[in-house]
């Protein structure tokens, strides 16, 4: 464990304390995606397969826990809880999902570092992150201004995978045979995808004005 | 020793 990636992990656990605190708190996803949450969903239970089989350390298994159970929660919840499930706007989160599953399965029957079931998804599930946030971008260009906390949900987990890449840096320089080429390449692409989300979001926050994305 | 192939990362 490294500075960057303990940084990363604990602004991805921030980003999903502010959408639990948004949700919870105005009783609404306005300006939520729930497609990116469900796909956010798939990620965590495809990559934690290995949950019971391999115990890494107490933290590793805990912070897996909360990331399968919070999705799961904030799934429920746009799609459930009567109130949430009402702000919830389907006419402007339109972004096929189910494409970025199928074509992330494919790449990953193809590209994996071994050809067994947990390394397949494993892979899969590195590849959906990465265009996991396409949806909620497409929403929030649709619905003009966003609100604070989501603002703040879509910069944290952006940034969290930034983190990751430095610690990957960090790893590649001080350990020998330090090798993640599938999480490396996939996370530069998944950071890139927020790079005028980020651009936007520091204009709006250097002027003191409301986050708007050009539509 | 090999690749470490064990997935210690989130």
């Amino acid at each position: 464990m490294n500075i960057f990636r303990l940084a990363g992990d604990m602004t991805h656990l921030l980003s999903i304390l502010v959408l639990l605190l948004k949700i919870y708190a105005t009783k609404s996803c306005s300006g939520v995606s729930r497609k990116t949450q469900e796909l956010y969903a798939i990620v965590f239970l495809a990559r934690y397969l290995d949950l019971f089989t391999d115990f890494i350390s107490v933290y590793n298994t805990f912070m897996k826990i909360v990331f399968i159970a919070s999705s799961l929660a904030i799934v429920w919840c746009i799609r459930v809880h009567p109130m949430v499930k009402r702000s919830y706007d389907k006419d402007l989160d339109t972004f096929r999902h189910y494409l970025l599953v199928a074509a992330s399965f494919l790449l990953a029957l193809f590209l994996h570092e071994k050809f067994t079931f947990l390394e397949i998804f494993w892979a899969f599930s590195i590849y959906l992150e990465a265009v996991a946030i396409l949806p909620q971008l497409v929403l929030l260009q649709r619905s003009g201004n966003v609100d604070n906390l989501t603002g703040q949900y879509v910069f944290f987990l952006g940034a969290y995978r930034g983190l990751y890449i430095l610690n990957w840096i960090y790893r590649y320089l001080t350990e020998p045979r330090f090798t993640r080429w599938i999480a490396c390449v996939s996370g530069v692409v998944q950071t890139a995808l927020y790079a005028d989300f980020f651009y936007y979001y520091f204009i709006s926050w250097k002027n003191n004005s409301k986050l708007k994305l050009p539509a | 020793g090999p690749l470490s192939s064990t997935k210690d990362e989130l």
